[in-house]
């Protein structure tokens, strides 16, 4: 049931300089906003239908949009997961993944099988007082993903039980107020 | 506490921080051997509400200050920092409204500002409209550079027009123009460059600064039709919080454009990223 037309029909509309510009009335930029998140939703179809297709298997794909304020329910809540990273570039690149997660020891494993490098580090206050109540994480997953050109690279994440109470170990963490 | 080496480093660059003011110091590039003293903060302009000259207020279609100097939202910064071997991270909050995180990830060329903005408050009946300014001590005699529509960049001379004698009367919004991707200034050896994740406002008031415009929230309409003041109000009525990133690039004048060109064109065709419960199927090279 996938439809990239209501994304299309969304960013048709929103190519006036209004919503360019926000230089609309509130209730209408509330309207292009709602258009583009619909839009957005629908293609979230195609998109899962497209890496079906090419990784000859079908998932439970799962979109989190709220990354930039460390809120996904997936990577707060599973203890095992699995990261697809799809580059449209026709050229490798490297991007560093920041998963907000609740647990504080993760083993990362690329598609070769090989462990990659992972820090946990604490959800900042910035990030906390944002995001009020929608979502709960305590810390953020932080490794280096890479993706070959148009095509992608999954990363299998698994909770490690850990015995220390909170990072004391692997963080310096230096409280300073200037002045 | 005494104030320790407020410095974080990667392969390619080290970024110090003033421990006296908590504000970013100075930039390093450690391949090419350039260190370029930068001080970076954030600033508020008051809008405009008219004046006697003119009886425009800023608003949605136009930015107009009512004055060329903007407000330091802090002149100090608190700090704390996360070193490790993936990231280092210092986190800088100005204010109840205005924070920021600079960040260092291992292995790449540029130094990460996640800025996180508002509401800005508007209890004191003053509109205001926020800036992240950046200033160094580049000669750079009244040109900068921006990438407006997403093409080719254009040089911008300040208080100047190609095609007309312009008598400038807004010092500072006769000198904003469109940012799509990157700002940036140079001299003849040294080049600063900011990427942007979105379109904003930006310019260089002065000579070796530049700034760019991350949010604003003022009260008066400004009479070009939209008959409303760009006052959005966010979750709970309190108005809204924007969170962005700067990308800042350190580079000969000669080799940035190497740099900054394939970095936007990262930014912004970014990666998808998407989850799967459950450990997955084996990866499929074809």
């Amino acid at each position: 049931n996938a439809n990239s037309s209501v994304l299309r029909q969304a960013m048709g509309v929103a190519q006036h300089h209004d919503a360019v510009s926000g230089t609309a009335k509130q209730h209408v930029t509330n309207d292009y906003a709602k258009q583009l998140s619909s839009g957005w939703d629908a293609c979230q179809t195609v998109v899962s239908n497209a890496l079906a297709s090419i990784m000859g298997t079908k998932e439970n794909f799962i979109y989190c949009p709220y990354l930039n304020i460390s809120v996904c329910l997936l990577t707060e809540a599973a203890e095992t997961f699995m990261v697809i990273v799809y580059n449209p570039l026709a050229r490798p690149v490297d991007w560093n993944m920041r998963l907000p997660v609740n647990g504080s020891h993760y083993s990362v494993v690329d598609p070769n099988g090989q462990a990659v490098l992972n820090e946990v580090i604490p959800v900042s206050s910035f990030t906390q007082a944002v995001r009020r109540d929608r979502g709960y994480a305590a810390n953020e997953l932080v490794f280096r993903a890479s993706a070959p050109p148009l095509g992608y690279r999954t990363y299998s994440v698994s909770r490690r039980p850990g015995k220390k109470p909170a990072l004391a170990r692997e963080l310096k963490r230096l409280l300073y107020r200037p002045g | 506490a005494a104030p320790l080496s407020w410095t974080i480093q990667n392969e390619h660059l080290r970024v110090v921080f003033d421990p006296s003011t908590g504000l970013l110091k100075t930039i390093e590039n450690l391949d090419k051997n350039i260190s370029l003293p930068v001080s970076q903060n954030f600033f508020w302009y008051n809008a405009s509400t008219g004046n006697q000259e003119n009886n425009q207020a800023s608003g949605a279609y136009i930015f107009r200050p009512n004055g060329s100097e903007p407000f330091h939202v802090s002149q100090r910064a608190r700090l704390y920092h996360v070193k490790n071997q993936v990231v280092q991270e210092v986190y800088q909050n100005f204010s109840a409204w205005c924070s920021q995180v600079v960040r260092l990830y291992a292995g790449e060329p540029y130094v990460e500002l996640e800025w996180t903005v508002g509401p800005i408050p508007i209890q004191d009946g003053l509109g205001k409209e926020v800036i992240s300014r950046f200033e160094t001590n580049l000669q750079t005699d009244g040109l900068f550079y921006t990438d407006s529509n997403g093409r080719e960049i254009l040089e911008r001379r300040r208080d100047y027009r190609a095609t007309w004698n312009l008598s400038q009367t807004e010092p500072v919004a006769g000198n904003y123009y469109p940012v799509n991707s990157r700002i940036y200034i140079k001299d003849k050896k040294v080049q600063l460059t900011v990427l942007t994740d979105r379109s904003q406002g930006g310019s260089s008031i002065l000579d070796g600064s530049l700034e760019l415009m991350v949010h604003r929230r003022l009260l008066h309409d400004d009479a070009r039709g939209v008959g409303e003041p760009l006052l959005e109000p966010g979750d709970y009525h309190h108005g809204l919080v924007v969170r962005g990133r700067h990308l800042i690039l350190l580079d000969t004048a000669e080799s940035s454009a190497d740099q900054h060109r394939l970095r936007a064109q990262q930014e912004f065709m970014a990666p998808q990223v998407v989850f799967a419960p459950g450990g997955g199927p084996p990866y499929q090279p074809g």
